[in-house]
């Protein structure tokens, strides 16, 4: 089954 | 004081329709190189990253830095009611609680004022710059766009897989599968049905598909879509402008 991940995970957030 | 003047009433339009459905708030600011924004949607699994250079417009003018808290539904109402070829003015004084937009018809001297009124948007900002990519795709929008709509019916997934030689995408779903293959070619009479493949290694990746219809409705911005793809990151989508881009950033499904 495939997840769903979230930008937040890559990018740094400011 | 910010002054912007599009030619044509339709390229903005087209531009906010591009991307109105997967964001509703967003803060566009505005400088002397432009105006920008970046948005992520509620879900934060897609952003959207807006460039509109000087050259975008016939006139333009910001001497200050000037942000916009714009409601894209209520945007994209007051831009309805411009006709597609009026010129049309964007003008915020140096604070502003509203912008103006003023819709001109060259031909027939009938001009309307539209005010909108602005919000205070607190939105993150996310550091997206500085990305690497093993690969980057560029091919016609339109033959893009097909292929997320076709392969959309079959699951809520779509597989990118990338080689040197083709660009395969596949959907496998409950009714069956199916995929479409696509190979690099150069097409000297019609550049814009060119499809380019740069590769320093496979790409093997999977995207929601929801995310992937809203993407597409960028398609009327430019002939060609690039696309650039690294393993277990988010793609970047770039619609070219004349001056500028609207990019997205779509973070990827993994298998558990």
């Amino acid at each position: 089954k495939f997840k769903q991940t979230s930008l937040t995970s890559f990018f740094k957030s400011s | 004081m910010l002054e912007g003047k599009f030619e044509e009433a339709s390229l903005f339009k087209r531009i906010i329709d591009s991307f109105k459905d997967c964001v509703q708030l967003v803060n566009f600011n505005c400088n002397e190189h432009g105006i920008a924004a970046q948005a992520v949607d509620d879900s934060r699994v897609l952003l959207v990253s807006l460039s509109i250079g000087t050259e975008s417009f016939q006139e333009f003018r910001c001497d200050r830095g000037v942000t916009l808290g714009v409601d894209l539904s209520s945007l994209s109402k007051i831009l309805r009611c411009g006709n597609n070829n009026d010129n049309l003015t964007l003008i915020a004084d140096d604070t502003p609680d509203s912008v103006l937009l003023l819709f001109e018809d060259t031909k027939k001297d009938r001009i309307s004022e539209y005010s909108l009124k602005l919000m205070d948007i607190d939105a993150d900002f996310l550091d997206i710059e500085g990305m690497e990519y093993d690969t980057v795709i560029t091919m016609p929008s339109a033959e893009f766009a097909k292929v997320v709509r076709d392969l959309n019916q079959l699951s809520d997934s779509l597989n990118i897989l990338v080689t040197k030689d083709t660009v395969k995408f596949v959907a496998e779903g409950d009714i069956g599968s199916g995929s479409v293959i696509v190979k690099p070619h150069t097409d000297m009479d019609k550049p814009q049905e060119s499809v380019k493949v740069e590769l320093d290694k496979p790409v093997d990746l999977t995207f929601g598909s929801k995310y992937l219809l809203d993407i597409i409705k960028g398609a009327g911005l430019s002939d060609q879509i690039t696309i650039k793809l690294s393993a277990e990151t988010p793609a970047l989508f770039e619609f070219s402008l004349q001056s500028g881009y609207l990019q997205f950033f779509l973070a990827p499904k993994f298998n558990e």
